[in-house]
């Protein structure tokens, strides 16, 4: 199946989400 | 004691894998009182990007961390033992780093796993950092220490995504002769 890859840069920026408080 | 990670909630990035994190000290003196599990604290599980963050913004970072600690970050479901099935016949890359860089270099780590950037199938077990008074330790656990191809690309990877001083030395051991020289914990 598909794998659920993420760079670092994006994961980066989830950072600040308000959902990762 | 363990508890599952939650299901993402609605927004959130869904991982490939769920993960759980586990934090040890050794304090001196009880080297032989107590056995590694009993030293292991459970702090958290996870299933999403959010849900990382969340955890890991409020741990101290390695840096952070005095005496003899270690963060275990293994896929849920996989004890950071060698005792765990996935482990059994596993071995592991170590990365001995200088004071000040095992902040950086761990989240480096960390990042690359749970974003799949290794591409080995299954074969990444977790990842631990482990805070010394000389230097500090990475190193990344997979299932199948014989298999040579996995390994080296999982070194290659490594090497991408950690951005290493050039002189920087990895070593690759199995579980079994970590044990056999009573090196791994």
């Amino acid at each position: 199946g598909t794998r659920i890859v993420y760079e670092r840069a994006f994961l980066m920026q989830c950072r600040n989400s308000p959902l990762a408080k | 004691t363990f508890r599952p990670a939650p299901k993402p909630g609605p927004g959130e990035h869904p991982l490939q894998f769920n993960y759980s994190i586990w934090f040890s000290k050794r304090t001196p003196g009880n080297k032989t009182s107590t056995t590694f599990g009993q030293h292991l604290k459970f702090v958290a599980s996870f299933a999403s990007v959010e849900q990382f963050w969340a955890v890991y913004s409020h741990l101290a970072r390695p840096s952070e961390l005095t005496g003899h600690s270690d963060y275990h970050l293994f896929k849920e479901g996989i004890r950071p033992m060698w005792e765990d099935d996935a482990n059994k016949l596993g071995g592991k890359w170590i990365i001995r780093l200088k004071k000040g860089l095992a902040s950086r270099c761990w989240e480096n780590l960390v990042l690359a796993m749970l974003g799949e950037q290794f591409v080995v199938g299954e074969e990444i077990c977790g990842a631990v950092v482990s805070v010394r008074f000389q230097d500090d330790i990475l190193s990344l656990w997979n299932r199948t220490a014989s298999d040579q191809a996995t390994t080296i690309r999982i070194r290659d990877t490594l090497k991408r995504v950690l951005h290493l001083p050039s002189n920087t030395v990895m070593e690759y051991k199995t579980h079994t002769d970590s044990l056999k020289d009573h090196s791994s914990f």
